[in-house]
Order: structure tokens, then C-alpha cells, then sequence
């Protein structure tokens, strides 16, 4: 599952890859859209069934559920709507090796039950002190833990939730997104923040992706940098390709999936 | 007003840096958040205010509200009492020469009520098709626009509001964020999009943001660049500091504010 209730930090961007990475490897990936008024997820995964309709170009194909926010008047109402369809979505994806969730990047009903249902969490999160917030409160000098923020709290809730199911625990993974290729000093006050705040609420950092526009201009095609050599008019490979190509593959590797297992 | 459906485009940076801007014009401002849960906007005043108060530094404060989104279990109750909250956080910032509304990256009652009260309406946008696609559908080869999107027809329903309560059109600014400083191919593409977007949506481009780690290095201190020469301990100012200052002053210009109304 992606989650962080701070908004752009890369979910959609990051589920898409992930997806098109593990049936590239050879699984069979069901991906579900718990932002599906927004659908940034949905809509990409559109663009490329179209793509593959209308070109007949050999791209995978996962099978895709999205749930919407219920219409409905009470709030207790709205939210056994909710839990009923995401139940059956994911019932209907059962049979898939992996299913690759995305949620908005705000507090909503679904994706609290979402994040119940997660095997493994990843948060991408932007390099900057404004998405830290959303983890944890620091000093003034950027160098002190001071307490958990509303998305580490939300996370920690969802966890007792499934202790007290007996299910496993959620392996919450953090990876950095948009990473500069040059602004040292940022860079290293937010890498000692991470290692602080994953021992204090305990997630492990991933690595992450560089500030690369491959990640951004394949959107409206459905195409993701893994699939170019694919795709013969694709853009000609160039070196941050490659190296993107790599943090996906490290991003895998990261969360134990890099082999596909037989 | 600061508003995108799409998270992380860059509103609560931009709202901050608009109010400091302002309140350094000598323009007495009000601020409001109606993303109070995230609270970024709120959170980055908080710093700003603790800094004040525990150094003495000179820095212009402006006069804070944050909406909070109701409880309610009904749906109608909850929208009326957030419609109560909203109409008296404005009517106590009513002295104020300028209010900065902050609003979620997402879909809320609270938002869209917020927009029917816009007079200006500034949308940051990040250049990438992902962005795009919640102002306007494209074709696979990103030239063409098919359809307006949700956000669109959300600004356009509270536009059409307006109007019927008699009030002047809202001024729709669509401003690029974190714009790369190389890729000129994107860059290109999403230019004459959002020229065709601009005139079939009714929406004009300001000048924008460059991607500058200046822009979110200096939240938990609550500064911004505008404030450097006031803060003695401040990072040294560089070339990209002074196009980031230049970048603010811009956008003021565009929205017509660049000089102190008398
Ligand atoms: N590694 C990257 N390099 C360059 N741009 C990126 C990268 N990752 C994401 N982006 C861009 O950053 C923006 C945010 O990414 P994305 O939409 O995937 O985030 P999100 O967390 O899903 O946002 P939301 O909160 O709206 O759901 C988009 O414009 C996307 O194109
Ligand atoms: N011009 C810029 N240069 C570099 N980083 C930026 C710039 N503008 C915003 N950012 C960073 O991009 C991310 C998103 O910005 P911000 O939080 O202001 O967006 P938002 O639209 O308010 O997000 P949300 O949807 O969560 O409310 C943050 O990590 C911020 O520090
Ligand atoms: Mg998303
Ligand atoms: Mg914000």
C-alpha cells in the first residue's frame, strides 16, 4: 500500500511503478484506487489500457478496482458502505500474487481501513521540513524529535487494529522522493531526521527516486519508464533512465521482492 | 484563495509566502486554513510566531484562523456547522486589508464553500501530466484538451454561484511550480497546454516558482526567503535566493498587487 496524508509526495506516481516492476517480474498484480474521485492511479492505468487497445502493443495489464466515498447522509452509514466495497474489491482481486493499493493524500475513512488491510506501508516523502510535519514535530533547528504528527499517529492506530486480529505487523517502509541532485545541506539534515524518526516510530528508510522528469511526461500515455524498450516510439534511453530504472529495481529489492518467487 | 484538488502542488508554500510578502508591502493580513488537520499553513505561523516570541526578531504576524472540518454524524449537519465556523473566522479577519485562504489537496465541503468566497483564486501547479489531468483531460499525445476535469467543474459550479449572489467573477490564476531547470522538452508541452487550458477554462498563467530548496528548508523556523535580511543567523543569500525573491514579487505583480494601495 502508498500512504501519506501529505499531499504530492508520490504515491500515484510510485504505486504505478511499482505495479508495471512486479508484472514485468513475472506476477500476476491487482492494483485498487482508494483515491478514486482524484484517480490519478485509475487514470493512468486507463491511459494504458487504451494504449494497449488501440496499438496492440504487448504491455501487462493489472486487473483494477476503485472505490469511491460513499453519497450516503449519516456517517455511520457512509462508512459500513465503505467497508463493504472495499471487502469485496479486494475479494475480487484475491487470486493476484500482489495487489498494489493507493489512497489520497488526506484523512478519509477508506484509507484508514486500508491501512489496516496493508501487508507492507511504503511513504514517499518529499525532501523538504513540510512533509517531515506530517510524521513528526521538530525543533527550531531541525535536529530534535519532539512528538509523532497526525499521519505517524493514524499509522500507529491501524497497527494495534491489526495486533489485536492477530494479523502480522505492518512493515512500514519510508522512502525519499524528488530527490535534488544538488542541495547537500537539506539533503543531510533530513537523512539524520529520517534515521532519528524511524527508530522513534519504527519504519526503515528505502532508497528512494531522484527529481527525474521520466517520472512525470509518460502519465497521459500510460507508460512508465520500465516499459520503453517496449515501446519502439518511446524516448531514446538516456543516463537518468537508466539510473531511474534502477531505483525502481532498488525499491523492489527494498521490500523483499526482487526475484520473482516461484 | 490558494486551491488544487492535486496534493502537493505547492499551496501551502505559496500561501505562506504570499502572506509574509504582503504583510512586508505593509498590507495588514489575515490568514486562514481550512486544511486544519494537515495544518501545514497553520504549523509553518506556529513556528513563525514561536520564533517571534522567544528571540524578539522584527517579523511581521499575521492574524491567524483555522477551520476545522465538524464531527457531526449528518452529512447536512456537518456542512451547516462548518459553513457557521467559516462565515465567523472571516467575519473576524474583516478588518484585514487581504485574507489568505490555505485549502486541502482534496475534495472537501469546507474547501468548495471557501472558493464560492474567492476573489482571486491562485492554483499552483506542478509541470507534470499527472497535475494537468485534474484540471483537464488530454489526448495520448498531450496536444489536445478533451474535457474538463473535477477540480475544473468544481471552480466552475462556485463560479457560477457567485454569479447568482450577484458577486464579481472570481480572478483565476493558474501559477507553474517547481519548475525544473533542464528539462526543456516537458517544459515546452506543458506550456502550450496550459495556453490552450487557460483559454477554454477561463484561467490565466502567472509567472512561476523555479524548483529551489529555498522554498522548503526554512519552515520549522517559520521564515521565508523574503525574510533573510531581517535574520541575522539567516543562510547566506545566494544567485537562487535572489531569483526566489524575484519569484514571489513576480507573483504579486501578477495578481496586481505589487504596490501598496494607499
Ligand atoms: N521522482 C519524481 N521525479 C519527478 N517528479 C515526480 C517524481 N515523483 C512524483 N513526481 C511528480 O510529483 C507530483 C506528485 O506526485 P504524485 O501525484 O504521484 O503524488 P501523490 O502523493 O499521489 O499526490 P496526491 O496527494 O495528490 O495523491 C506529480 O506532479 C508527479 O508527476
Ligand atoms: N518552488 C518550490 N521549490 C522546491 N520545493 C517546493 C516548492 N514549492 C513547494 N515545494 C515542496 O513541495 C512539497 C509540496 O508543497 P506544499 O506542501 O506547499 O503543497 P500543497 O499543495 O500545500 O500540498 P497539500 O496538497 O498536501 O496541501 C513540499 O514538500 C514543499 O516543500
Ligand atoms: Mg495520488
Ligand atoms: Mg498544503
Amino acid at each position: 500500500m502508498l500512504g501519506n496524508e501529505k499531499g504530492g509526495s508520490g504515491k500515484s506516481t510510485t504505486a504505478m511503478h511499482l505495479a508495471v516492476a512486479l508484472m514485468k517480474n513475472g506476477y500476476r498484480v491487482g492494483t485498487l484506487d482508494l483515491d478514486a474521485r482524484q484517480g490519478t492511479f485509475s487514470r493512468y492505468i486507463d491511459n494504458r489500457r487504451s494504449l494497449v487497445e488501440e496499438t496492440g502493443l504487448p504491455l501487462p495489464l493489472p486487473e483494477h478496482r476503485r472505490v469511491f466515498r460513499s453519497e450516503a447522509a449519516a456517517r455511520a452509514e457512509a462508512e459500513a458502505e465503505e467497508e463493504t466495497k472495499l471487502r469485496t474489491a479486494l475479494a475480487e482481486l484475491g487470486d493476484r500474487d500482489f495487489i498494489v493499493v493507493d489512497t489520497p493524500g488526506s484523512d478519509s475513512h477508506l484509507s484508514r481501513v486500508g491501512h489496516t488491510n496493508a501487508d507492507t506501508l511504503i511513504t514517499p516523502l518529499n525532501d523538504s521540513f513540510l512533509d517531515i510535519d506530517l510524521l513528526a514535530r521538530i525543533d527550531r533547528e531541525g535536529r530534535k524529535v519532539l512528538a509523532p504528527s497526525v499521519y505517524s499517529q493514524m499509522v500507529w492506530e491501524q497497527r494495534q487494529r491489526r495486533a489485536l486480529s492477530g494479523r502480522p505487523p505492518i512493515d512500514w517502509v519510508v522512502m525519499r522522493n524528488r530527490l535534488g541532485h544538488v542541495d547537500a545541506h537539506n539533503k543531510r539534515d533530513i537523512a539524520r531526521l529520517l534515521d532519528q524518526l524511524a527508530k522513534r516510530l519504527g519504519f526503515r528508510v528505502a532508497p528512494g527516486f531522484g527529481e527525474r522528469v521520466i517520472f512525470r511526461e509518460l502519465f497521459h500515455k500510460g507508460l512508465t519508464l520500465l516499459d520503453l524498450r517496449a515501446e519502439r516510439s518511446g524516448a531514446p534511453f538516456s543516463v537518468s533512465h537508466a539510473a531511474a530504472r534502477q531505483e525502481v529495481l532498488a525499491l523492489l529489492d527494498a521490500i523483499g521482492l526482487s526475484e520473482r518467487a516461484e
